[in-house]
């Protein structure tokens, strides 16, 4: 909170646009404000109400460098917003940078998530500490509902629980790392950190962090799909591959390579095939294998097109995991295969399974 | 104020940036002070920034740090009254 909790004294708050962005349709400026604005009514008593003209308690404006009240913008990037906390005169006011590039997405900064934590402060709130509260001071993107629980605990603090609670659906929960029946999406080696995909989520083991960090992957890379296909490491050319239905991205370290999406088609999979289960680059061979239902392809990555002779069986190839694949991934020499909550170790020189043990065995759970 | 020899790692720029980001955010006091004064003040609001962000908290200008001052972000102070 502010010093001194300030807030509204009634639960019904006025609001006006005095100014529109150039870089987005009035329509949908009109759209991203009233719902941030929902954003908070949704759980408190509070009330919104548009005014079309003179003096409201919460003025919003658009402008850049110093815009009247003496505290400037920086242009492009830097700050992108500031409101008061509730009071009277510029109380409450809250104003976004002109300079910055608005959109309604991911692409550039997205209006209804700074203008929701904005209204936080024009209600009230300071900044969270919290990196996954909508009052964190620093920008990230997440699509969907942005308030955590610290946000909701912190507003109806002020001004208390909304008495008519919408039916929300709430978030789908997070998987959990221990749950014994944990199984994955996808799993791949980054720049000697591990990924796996599970749901909208990722885990990022490091090998000298206890822990590993869940993270959504739309707040990382908001233009790849929520979910994950399959992913692999080819470090040699310092690139991730991640695939998603039809389609395959590249990342460069944890940044996207420009010129994808491209379709998986073009490695030379038929068009019959609209999915990759798991993919694994193995270094020594320079081969990627990819995995589809029971069936596997080599892929060289020297000659940039798949290997005679395939798709194979699965089960013919690597007795012992089964006939699918949900995951998999080349570490330290070893082929490992994840299918449910099962995690295959495959030795290539014995030409078979040497353990077996529970999918989130990578966690150390 | 001349800038602290421990900290001539740090290039000028950064220096100077990461200064003006306590200014605003952390109410670093604007102006000279007395010898030394500048060098503990700044090292006491990196500290306070570096908790706020659950960074190492060292009081250095270190990479981490830096970059976390170069996010886009809004303009309300972190901490303490509004300015």
């Amino acid at each position: 909170f502010f010093p001194r909790n300030l807030k509204w004294p009634s639960t019904n708050v006025t609001f006006r646009i005095e100014n529109y962005t150039p870089d987005l349709p009035k329509s949908d400026v009109d759209k991203a404000i009233r719902n941030a604005f929902n954003v908070w009514s949704e759980v408190t008593p509070l009330h919104f109400k548009k005014l079309h003209e003179g003096i409201a308690d919460i003025m919003i404006s658009f402008g850049a460098k110093e815009h009247g009240d003496f505290n400037p913008f920086d242009g492009q990037n830097g700050l992108l917003a500031h409101a008061y906390p509730p009071g009277i005169g510029i109380g409450g006011d809250t104003h976004f940078d002109e300079d910055e590039n608005w959109s309604k997405d991911s692409h550039e900064y997205n209006l209804f998530l700074v203008a929701s934590h904005e209204f936080g402060h024009a209600l009230g709130l300071s900044h969270s500490t919290d990196p996954g509260a909508l009052m964190y001071p620093v920008y990230s993107y997440a699509p969907g509902r942005p308030l955590s629980q610290d946000d909701i605990n912190g507003i109806q603090e002020l001004y208390g629980p909304n008495p008519n609670p919408p039916h929300v659906k709430p978030k789908p929960v997070a998987p959990e790392k221990c749950d014994p029946m944990l199984s994955f999406d996808a799993v791949t080696e980054l720049r000697g950190e591990t990924v796996v995909f599970k749901d909208r989520f990722y885990w990022r083991i490091h090998p000298q962090l206890p822990d590993p960090d869940q993270m959504l992957i739309k707040s990382t890379w908001p233009s790849i799909p929520k979910k994950v296909d399959a992913a692999y490491e080819n470090p040699e050319k310092d690139l991730v591959f991640i695939f998603s239905g039809i389609k395959m991205w590249a990342l460069n370290g944890y940044n996207l390579v420009e010129g994808y999406p491209k379709y998986i088609h073009k490695l030379g999979l038929p068009k019959s095939v609209r999915k990759i289960d798991a993919a694994l680059y193995v270094p020594d061979t320079g081969k990627t294998l990819f995995f589809t239902d029971e069936k596997y392809w080599s892929y060289d990555e020297r000659k940039g097109r798949m290997d005679v002779g395939y798709p194979r069986d699965i089960e013919d190839d690597f007795p012992g995991i089964g006939d699918e694949v949900d995951a998999a991934a080349f570490h330290y020499g070893h082929l490992y295969f994840y299918h449910n909550e099962i995690r295959f170790e495959y030795s290539l020189s014995a030409r078979k399974v040497i353990q077996i043990t529970r999918a989130n065995s990578i966690f150390n759970c | 104020a001349p800038l602290p020899t421990e900290e001539s790692g740090i290039e000028t720029k950064d220096w100077l940036s990461a200064e003006k980001y306590l200014r605003r955010f952390y109410n670093l006091p604007l102006g000279l002070q007395g010898a030394g004064k500048a060098s503990d003040t700044m090292r006491q609001k990196v500290r306070e920034m570096q908790a706020f962000f659950r960074l190492k908290v060292t009081g250095n200008l270190d990479s981490n740090t830096l970059e976390v001052m170069s996010m886009p972000r809004c303009g309300v102070p972190d901490v303490g009254e509004y300015n």
